[in-house]
């Protein structure tokens, strides 16, 4: 049977034209994370540990959606979430609401591990990760100026979009109905 | 979205899942992924992570059916299960990867794509957006 280790950067509309400097980044990033994950898997690490290793890979590179590169809200700020389950135990954690936990992931195993809870939002999320100690910054952080500008063409659309909804041409009003 | 799913050799499942949501959502909005069972689901079978348009994910329980149709259509692969369950949900809206206790793996979305990896240790290794 053996160890077996999957992962997503997200689904939706992607172009087959998606012009390589946004299409490298993110393979690249699959790929860095595949082999960590492959080395821990290797080396004897647990299940738990990989997902949390490679998800927090994951937030912390900006051309994905989670962590720093996180989409904005109506509003123009953060509102990350995060989940982890242990198939054994069916222990789980998960967060909601948060907008300065630079690794929401660890939080939800924190949330998991520390509390005889599941589910953490809001500023309870936030205050619980001000006593667990967890590494937080500014809400600007997080905020990319590719996630401003997808926030103002929605915005222009009136609409919402999903991961990899892309640009709306000013010339075309096809795919909004 | 990301999320990560794995086995490791003592035949440990599970899953994690993270992201920011969707563009433009309200304030307070929340998505499929913490909550379980929708977005992210691990049991002894299998362990299960989405993405895609999370109000779709929540209704059709993603997750957790994949973890289902495990635990009671005897026979059925990972994935069948979860073709069947991205199937069920409307198209353009879902994508998972999944793995199981017996070490398959599956990736399967109704998406034009998903960024996506997968590795075991019988020597499968791919990573694809399409």
């Amino acid at each position: 049977m053996g160890w077996a280790i999957a992962l997503h950067g997200g689904a939706g509309d992607i172009p087959r034209s998606l012009p390589p400097d946004r299409r490298e980044p993110r393979l690249a990033t699959l790929r860095r994370c595949l082999d960590l994950a492959t080395a821990a898997l290797r080396s004897g690490s647990t299940a738990l540990d990989v997902v949390e290793l490679v998800v927090r890979e994951l937030e912390n590179c900006p051309h994905y959606n989670a962590g720093v590169g996180s989409v904005l809200t109506a509003d123009g700020t953060v509102e990350m979430e995060a989940a982890v389950m242990d198939g054994n135990t069916m222990r789980c954690g998960a967060v909601s609401g948060l907008s300065t936990v630079v690794n929401a992931v660890s939080l939800a195993r924190l949330v998991m591990e520390k509390t005889p809870h599941i589910y953490l939002a809001f500023h309870g999320a936030e205050a619980f990760a001000r006593e667990q100690g967890v590494e937080t910054k500014d809400p600007s952080h997080f905020i990319t100026e590719a996630n401003k500008e997808r926030l103002r063409q929605a915005k222009e659309a009136n609409r919402v979009q999903v991961d990899y909804t892309q640009p709306i041409p000013k010339d075309d009003n096809s795919r909004i109905g | 979205t990301v999320g990560c799913v794995a086995i490791d050799s003592a035949g440990n499942l599970a899953t994690a899942t993270s992201t920011g949501g969707l563009v433009n959502k309200m304030v307070g909005r929340i998505g499929d992924t913490p909550v379980i069972g929708a977005g992210t689901y691990a049991n002894r079978l299998c362990a299960v992570s989405a993405t895609g348009v999370g109000e779709a994910i929540i209704r059709h329980t993603v997750a957790r059916d994949v973890a289902a149709l495990m635990e009671y259509v005897p026979d059925l692969s990972l994935e069948d299960a979860a073709a069947r369950v991205v199937a069920g949900v409307p198209p353009g809206k879902v994508g998972l990867v999944a793995v199981s206790a017996a070490g398959e793996v599956t990736m399967a979305y109704n998406t034009t794509g998903m960024f996506r990896a997968c590795a075991t240790e019988g020597g499968r290794h791919e990573v694809g957006i399409w």
